[in-house]
């Protein structure tokens, strides 16, 4: 079904977008 | 116990779920933190991906015959469209101060919601789906119902050719549907609920033919020979109310199921 791909497609570009902020956390604990 | 109700909902949601959990986590542990890279790029992906939901979500509402789903789908698309403009004005605000507090918090809201807003979509569309299979079993009790006024071989014909291919349709997409489930105890009731119906469906058959032949020679017996026809009509209808009491039940509701 395209609503699930396209659900699908959000959360990769979410998970990519929280990796990059929760980088940069990361270093300071 | 699964968060999720189906595998396809879980494979979806839960791995950036956990993300922005650990973002939040992160966050907290890190108070004032450290300084936020230029999010922009991801944030311009997040953006275009969310158009693109918007656009096969609107599309979806268009063309579906569900009025739940027409109703419920608009203000999760709207939640997600809201939580991505979130997410672009965190993007900007850091771009400004990557120390910003405000900002990180707007970044955590953007995400958040557009998990939730996600999975609110998510979870509307496959409810949409679970209606399609149960109007496919209620279908089936309909016919069961009918069962009973069946006094001639020229109807039992018809009345087969009418049932079978419904029962099939049910038969298939229950089955499809227990494999998706994530409740295990969920999934168990209506593999079971299925093995009776299979095993109940030719004999209630068998016994609308014996009752309908004891009627056409004049025989004795005749009320006792309905009276099986009804139970075993009544035992199928049961199964089938049960597999559309578990196929509404998400793990939310499972307190209630156990």
């Amino acid at each position: 079904e395209m609503i699930l791909e396209a659900a699908n497609a959000i959360m990769c570009a979410s998970s990519n977008l929280v990796r990059a902020a929760n980088a940069a956390q990361r270093e300071l604990i | 116990m699964p968060v999720f109700h189906t595998k396809t909902i879980e494979s979806i949601l839960e791995p950036v779920a956990q993300q922005v959990s650990r973002l939040v986590i992160l966050h907290e542990e890190a108070e004032d933190g450290n300084a936020m890279p230029d999010l922009s790029r991801p944030v311009q992906a997040v953006s275009l991906a969310v158009t693109n939901l918007v656009k096969v979500g609107r599309e979806t509402i268009q063309n579906s015959d569900d009025d739940i789903l027409r109703l419920d789908m608009p203000s999760a698309l709207a939640r997600v469209e809201n939580s991505s403009q979130h997410l672009e004005e965190a993007s900007a605000m850091l771009k400004g101060d990557p120390f910003s507090t405000p900002a990180r918090k707007k970044l955590i809201e953007g995400s958040r919601g557009i998990l939730q807003g996600t999975s609110s979509l998510l979870l509307c569309f496959d409810e949409s789906e679970v209606r399609k299979i149960i109007r496919e079993c209620k279908r089936v009790l309909d016919y069961l119902a009918v069962s009973e006024v069946i006094d001639t071989m020229e109807d039992l014909v018809q009345f087969l050719k009418d049932l079978s291919p419904c029962l099939s349709k049910v038969s298939r997409e229950v089955s499809s549907r227990e494999k998706e489930l994530t409740h295990q105890v969920h999934s168990e009731i209506l593999v079971r609920c299925l093995e009776q119906v299979k095993i109940l469906a030719p004999i209630l058959i068998c016994s609308m033919k014996v009752f309908i032949l004891i009627v056409e020679q004049q025989g004795k017996g005749s009320d006792e020979a309905a009276e099986n026809r009804n139970y075993l009509a009544s035992r199928m209808s049961d199964e089938i109310q049960e597999m559309i009491r578990i196929l509404q039940l998400t793990t939310y509701d499972e307190d209630q199921s156990e």
